[in-house]
């Protein structure tokens, strides 16, 4: 109780440092491999510039995720976690203090790959998202049900695949909007590039409204 | 500290709990969606009767997984853990009273969908198993090494995917054999049958080596 208390502080401390800095902070959540970092790197490709972007990188192990981000040119930092299952508010706190905020108009912060936990601690970020890859099966909002509620967007990865998959996109989405009444909805591939401008669309109208 | 310990003196009533029945106890992990129910049900259709099997779904939502479990005709008993991420030995204790112990041979455990914590919490069985699909990517046993470091093997699912993903199967084998140097590795696939019979002989012949 008293740790969801600390880390609910911590956040809100962190909101009010990301306003400060006129940042825009996108917090994606995912099973493992859901295609967390293929997103924030065809984001990347397609913005070709228009806004400055940062990402904050949280894995148990490994830097491979913030390699993938630097070979990009971006502003980057890795949170190694050990054995905790998700970032917290105080462990983006201290990221936050490492990357040039001032040269940042869009942070991603990549959580730790798990669709339970990471819907339990707030990180302060104003857009929270839950990625659901097509070959993880179409059954999963109702089963994992915690992070739908959190999350404000709902991305379903992976659409080039859906020819070679038992997937119905529906019925995620009829499940997602039970849990969350307004939660947006969008389905893309990171790789051929489908669905990506929709979801960027999205996040520029909502940094616009931050300003 | 006292939650693990607690644990591990439960997993180890569980285990001879199972032992007096003659029951061998498989744990099964993985990400959401890796193809855990799938294995099951590709196990017991390739078994077809040569041995009784039981089996313990773990999910924090619905009871989908015991259905498709029980659409098979087996016993089965479903832990709803609502926003718990992991199974812990007191829920699979639990479980194992629910079910008809004298008349199963093999006991699949299907823990919740996670990458991370299932790896912490020892249940009581023989085998604790992990499951990756090619879907997922090939970089994730680095970058998830807790529960490789705990399992006994080791299943690359999905195989029948591999013309349509960038998956290099040797990489994560690699990976798993420098945390684990006794992990035994499987690839296989649920749907066209590829693996199914040598991870079977390789249930069978830890069946033979309990009696
Ligand atoms: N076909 C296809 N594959 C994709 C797509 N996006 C990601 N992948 C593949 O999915 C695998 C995982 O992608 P990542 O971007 O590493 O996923 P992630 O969610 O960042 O993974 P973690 O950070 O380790 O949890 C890789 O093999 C990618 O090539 C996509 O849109 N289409
Ligand atoms: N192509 C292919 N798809 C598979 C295979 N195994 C499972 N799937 C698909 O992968 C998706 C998830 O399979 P499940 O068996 O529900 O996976 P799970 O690990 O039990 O999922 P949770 O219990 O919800 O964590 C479904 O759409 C399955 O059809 C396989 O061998 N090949
Ligand atoms: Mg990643
Ligand atoms: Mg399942």
């Amino acid at each position: 109780r008293n740790l969801l208390a600390a880390n609910e502080a911590q956040a809100r401390e962190n909101r009010e440092h990301l306003m400060e800095h006129g940042v825009l902070a996108v917090n994606l959540m995912s099973s493992p491999g859901a295609g967390k970092t293929s997103l924030i790197e065809a984001v990347v490709d397609s913005l070709s510039g228009k806004l400055r972007v940062g990402v904050i990188e949280g894995d148990l192990a490994t830097d491979r995720d913030a390699e993938r981000i630097r070979a990009l040119g971006l502003p980057v930092w890795q949170i190694t976690t050990g054995s905790t299952c998700h970032l917290d508010a105080a462990m983006v706190h201290e990221a936050l203090h490492r990357l040039p905020l001032d040269s940042i108009d869009l942070l991603f912060v990549e959580n730790v790959g798990n669709l339970v936990c990471p819907g339990l601690y707030d990180l302060g970020c104003h857009l929270n998202g839950v990625l659901l890859s097509v070959t993880e099966g179409d059954d999963k909002v109702a089963k994992y049900p915690v992070i739908f509620r959190y999350a404000q967007f709902f991305c379903i990865t992976k659409s080039d695949l859906l020819p070679y998959v038992s997937f119905d996109s529906s019925k995620p989405q009829r499940e997602a909007r039970i849990l969350k009444g307004d939660l947006k909805t969008f389905s893309l591939s990171a790789k051929g590039g489908e669905g990506v401008e929709a979801f960027l669309s999205y996040l520029l109208a909502e940094r616009h409204a931050l300003s």
